[in-house]
């Protein structure tokens, strides 16, 4: 399998490739992907190599080529449906952000137990009680949730779903969660980015 | 210098030891480590052994010994103040996450251009007109920004932040922006671990 760092690699170059599409660029070389990326142009190479996809001299990357084999690799070929568990201020700006359209990720439904938030929506998804969540993840297959509730609800809440048939749980919250071996969790912090933001600012 | 998925691996296991701190825990074997963070014990080994930490046979490492080490290698033993531009959904979101100050990220101003959010407070911080920010930024010599203004706002803000002292954005924007070359940019975007979710489910 292709390691994890290598894949958010491919989902930068994936944006990016999109980006160019819309300004109608049929080609561009490593150095050029380099450049709109921040990725090295001999990383690029290697990436892009790892499953199978090598330029022209000369003339460099077909960018539909590319699309199409990154959107296989990274399996967003195919629309995955997910629902937001907890509509706060992060599960709001996720669920209005137009980049997980673009990566095939598609919001169906939102789930909140506040009483303010139920009956309003999410980017396009109806906010439900979340009482009424594991029967409504099974009504429509959901495999996949994206966790935004405070740190105090995250292992009851994930198990909820889980009892509904999630499977695939994006963990936004601070929480460390116990799941059976069935099911993955991949926790996101952007907290990491501040650190490795501050090693390499110069000292003091 | 170490490569930025390491960096990002060491922020976890920060967390991870100093959630065990508060539990009083003196020692972790990497073992334990691993279960706690869930990175592979022997990744965790690698990882400590790269600054020089070595856990003792049959006693592990020294919870204290590690936070030390890491926050030096991190260079989050020192306070990073950083100014927050846009205060909407994401950037209220990170204002208010406890996370950031473990990593002694310090927010200590935030900037908006809509009058309904000026005179309010993103976390602690009062929200201050954009207009105010390069005079701002300079006064209090604020060289860290993070970056929640809507994509098309992005350079623009970037350069009046870049022209107020400002070196380092981490950008949570799509859009690719164009800095000198003594400013470092890093993009954050959670879509790519969508992408590396979806690449880990199984077909179908
Ligand atoms: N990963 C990171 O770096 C990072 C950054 C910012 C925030 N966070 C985390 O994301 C989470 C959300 O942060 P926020 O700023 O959006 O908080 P918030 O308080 O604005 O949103 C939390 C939402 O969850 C709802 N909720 C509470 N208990 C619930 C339950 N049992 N079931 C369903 N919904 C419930 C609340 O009504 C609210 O709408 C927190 O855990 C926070 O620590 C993480
Ligand atoms: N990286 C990711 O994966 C990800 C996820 C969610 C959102 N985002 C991005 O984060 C950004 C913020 O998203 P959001 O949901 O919080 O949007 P939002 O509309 O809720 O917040 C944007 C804020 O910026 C302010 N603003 C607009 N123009 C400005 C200017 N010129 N100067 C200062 N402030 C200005 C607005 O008044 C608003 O408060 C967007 O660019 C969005 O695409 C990224």
């Amino acid at each position: 399998s292709i390691p994890s760092a290598t894949l958010s690699r491919l989902a930068i170059l994936y944006q990016a490739l999109l980006d160019a599409k819309t300004r109608d660029v049929d080609c561009l070389s490593s150095a050029q992907i380099g450049a709109l990326t921040g990725i090295p142009a001999a990383q690029v190479r290697k990436d892009l190599s790892s499953f199978g996809e090598h330029g022209v001299p000369g003339v460099g990357y077909r960018v539909d080529d590319l699309l199409a084999s990154i959107a296989r690799c990274l399996k967003i070929d195919q629309t995955r449906r997910f629902a937001l568990v907890g509509a706060g201020r992060l599960g709001q700006a996720l669920a209005s952000y137009t980049g997980l359209a673009k990566m095939n990720f598609e919001l169906v439904m939102a789930f909140d137990n506040d009483p303010a938030k139920i009956g309003k929506h999410a980017g396009d998804a109806l906010i439900e009680p979340v009482t009424e969540m594991p029967a409504r993840l099974k009504q429509e297959a959901i495999k996949v949730i994206v966790l935004t509730v405070p740190a105090s609800a995250a292992q009851a809440t994930a198990e909820a779903a889980i009892s509904g048939g999630a499977r695939w749980i994006l963990n936004f919250t601070p929480a460390i969660l116990k799941v059976p071996d069935d099911c993955i969790v991949r926790d996101v912090s952007f907290t990491n980015e501040f650190a490795v933001l501050a090693h390499y600012m110069e000292e003091g």
